[in-house]
């Protein structure tokens, strides 16, 4: 059973291409088939696998658009044992450009039925924003969000809006969509604002929330600088540890569902 | 003659609510007449002045739609000596609602001009993409843009396609448009891929960035959690000194054009 994912998140640098890019990995160093899809034209996710975006031309928009087969666009990395479907700056113009199309919010949905079977899991990195891309993705996210939460106040503040906006997915387009978990990011162990960050998100989500809490590590960000995951970058950096753990919760209460 | 500037960046995360509240609220500090317009459906910026986003009516929305005048959506904080243009969840409509409307990209602009006169600076916060409301950002910014560069990897690599975003729109819609500095934000010293960071910003764009550098400093994040500036908050903060020695740098750089 292929479970697909959409990391999303409307507020802006919460962790949402670090979740899909490490957890990926991690997924991947298991044995399992992973996919990603990059549906951010900012191609964060592209970039952060040492591929350039501009020098990319099959990518996600292709099948968003011109209904190019997926398959065509999915491109191997023997290394990390991951697949990417790319994306370059040419996809912004979706935003728009799916407007006016039949079944504008399917697509992304249809597209992955073409390669849904080689894969155990498809992960969907979003931009930050509740538009068109974020809708396809939700759309196509039949196992449900990972919602990535920024230890912050504004990121804590913008959840509220993120989820009239999943209700509104749920009523019109998927009524499987469901929250997967909630993962909180950036902790910072010395601030109180993480610490009331984390008690409230607990207290108002319960079980949504994954135990694992990914702490803020510079080698997390550093990472896409030399275009690897953080696990062939630094695996025993606290940031790596916390996802190689992220992976284990996820395959653990998959299974266990 | 009133500046018009617009805190744009499609990278999520990066510090612009975080500078267009503080810079605001240090000019408004110096006794010049500040608006600041939120121009992001996330409202922050409105949140972050102890606004209930889900409570104001007046807002932005009904100016770029409606044709509201603006004047009557400006609300005054007289404590902080700050104006606002609030911004709601119905604006993340706006992004499509504008396609189809007569002069989409220079809404904002005209609503803009009937209160232009009352203020000596408008900040405008944007939403992290690059869809119709940065562009009504842009072009209504006639003095020019604002990027905040977070000191990580993926914030500087999004400035290519910025500055692609920010040719495009100086070609067709705004000729007047520049790039009036970038600010390098949430500076970690600790770090050598904060110092990376500033060294490639500073060698590559040269007099365009701030000499002011904003370091990362955790008051900046705790006091939208109270709804007020950090001036107000904690103003012996070293994010605090950042934003007041941006406003004189701002001030000083301004008066010598
Ligand atoms: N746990 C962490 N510790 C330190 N830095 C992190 C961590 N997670 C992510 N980062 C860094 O923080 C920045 C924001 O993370 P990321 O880009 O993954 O967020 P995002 O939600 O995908 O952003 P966007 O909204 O722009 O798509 C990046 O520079 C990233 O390298
Ligand atoms: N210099 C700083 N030091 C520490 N934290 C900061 C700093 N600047 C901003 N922050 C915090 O980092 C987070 C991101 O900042 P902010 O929301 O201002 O960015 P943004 O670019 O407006 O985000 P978005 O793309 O979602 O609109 C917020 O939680 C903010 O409080
Ligand atoms: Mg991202
Ligand atoms: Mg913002």
């Amino acid at each position: 059973m292929t479970r697909i994912y959409a990391m999303a998140n409307q507020k802006g640098g919460v962790g949402k291409t670090t979740t899909a890019i490490n957890l990926g990995a991690y997924l991947a160093a298991r044995g399992l088939r992973v996919l990603l899809v990059d549906v951010d034209p900012q191609a964060n996710a592209t970039s952060s696998l040492g591929l350039d975006k501009n020098q990319v031309s099959a990518t996600v928009y292709r099948s968003l658009i011109d209904e190019v087969s997926l398959a065509d666009s999915v491109l191997q990395n023997p290394r990390f044992k991951l697949a990417l479907v790319p994306s370059n700056p040419q996809l912004a113009g979706a935003e728009v450009e799916l407007v006016g199309l039949l079944g504008r919010e399917y697509r992304l949905l249809r597209a992955i039925q073409t390669v849904v079977t080689r894969f155990d899991y498809i992960l969907l990195d979003c931009p930050p924003s509740l538009g068109l891309l974020t809708i396809n993705a939700l759309v196509a996210a039949q196992h449900g969000v990972i919602i990535p939460v920024q230890c912050e106040y504004l990121a804590l503040e913008g959840l509220t809006q993120l989820t009239q906006t999943l209700d509104l997915v749920r009523k019109h387009l998927n009524p499987k969509l469901r929250i997967r978990g909630l993962l909180l990011t950036m902790y910072d162990p010395r601030t109180n604002l993480s610490q009331q960050v984390v008690s409230q998100v607990r207290s108002h989500f319960g079980d949504l929330v994954f135990q694992t809490v990914v702490p803020r590590n510079v080698r997390l960000s550093e990472a896409p600088s030399y275009g690897e995951p953080v696990l062939f970058f630094d695996p025993k950096s606290a940031g790596a540890l916390a996802y190689q753990a992220l992976a284990g919760e996820l395959v653990r209460t998959d299974d266990q569902r």
